[in-house]
């Protein structure tokens, strides 16, 4: 038996839209602890790293590790059907081939239920090796959005470079390029809007701006992100969601040129 | 040009 009883629909309905266009199955791997996922895009350019802590539902119970095979555009198809606010419980009997999602309003006078199939999922899971990076960045997630989807308009891929400057975002396509700029911030007026850079060593490199607008549809399930960048490691941007978990997406750089 | 490397590269398979 596994079941876990999310206090909000709206979370998970904000998960998979940050999911469901870079991987379209998925096994979610249950234990005692919390639920994982990990996933590839097919061009195995990006990776997709879930964890939902146990103990940030409002129920959680696995008897024994279950792995849930799920196509997540059906699985998104069906919490279009859950109000923002309705809990969602999902459950599944040891040895059945469907997982149930349950939807309660939250004055209780209203149920639905659906079951979906779930599928066998032939996935890889990579070692994902603990890296020292050379530069930490933590800003708002709109500023990152913003952007990674200012400097689309101009090319498709973006050089990120840290230096004492602080950190430039670049872009060079057919008709121009562009950059911005970001500088560490000095007044802590606002924590939340600020702009934090550690740089243990200068660092640049180059990722295809088309992922990095896929990662920043996380940016609705956490006020902040970190990028972590590493001169022979993948980019790695971090969504936090409080005591829950994370989001966490990893992507390969471009080289050459 | 630019090539997009591949995270296989990166990260080992369990």
């Amino acid at each position: 038996m596994f079941e876990a009883r999310f206090p909000e629909a709206l979370l998970l309905k904000k998960i998979l839209e940050s999911v469901k266009d870079l991987v379209q199955d998925a096994n979610f791997e249950c234990t005692e602890s919390g639920i994982t996922l990990q996933a590839m895009d097919n061009a195995h350019v990006s990776l997709v790293t879930l964890l939902l802590r146990g103990e940030g539902f409002d129920l959680y119970r696995v008897d024994k590790p279950e792995s849930l095979g799920i196509n997540l555009n059906s699985m998104s198809k069906i919490m279009r059907c859950a109000a923002n606010n309705d809990t969602v419980t999902l459950d599944k009997l040891e040895g059945a081939d469907t997982v149930r999602f349950l939807f309660e309003s939250p004055n209780a006078d209203r149920m639905s239920e659906f079951h979906l199939k779930l599928m066998d999922i032939d996935s890889e899971t990579l070692e994902i090796p603990e890296s020292m990076y050379h530069a930490e960045i933590e800003l708002p997630s709109a500023e990152l959005r913003r952007i990674v989807s200012d400097l689309s308009t101009m090319g498709d891929s973006v050089r990120i470079s840290v230096s004492k400057e602080g950190v430039r975002f670049t872009v060079r396509g057919d008709e121009g390029s562009g950059s911005v700029i970001l500088r560490q911030s000095t007044g802590v007026d606002k924590p939340e809007e600020a702009i934090h850079i550690v740089m243990n060593e200068p660092v640049e490199q180059s990722f295809a701006l088309k992922y990095l607008n896929l990662f920043c549809k996380a940016a609705p399930l956490s006020a902040r992100v970190q990028i972590k960048l590493s001169k022979d490691a993948p980019l790695l941007v971090n969504f936090s969601m409080n005591n829950i978990g994370y989001l966490s997406y990893y992507l390969a750089p471009k080289i050459g040129d | 040009a630019q090539k997009q490397t591949t995270l296989t590269g990166y990260f080992g398979r369990n």
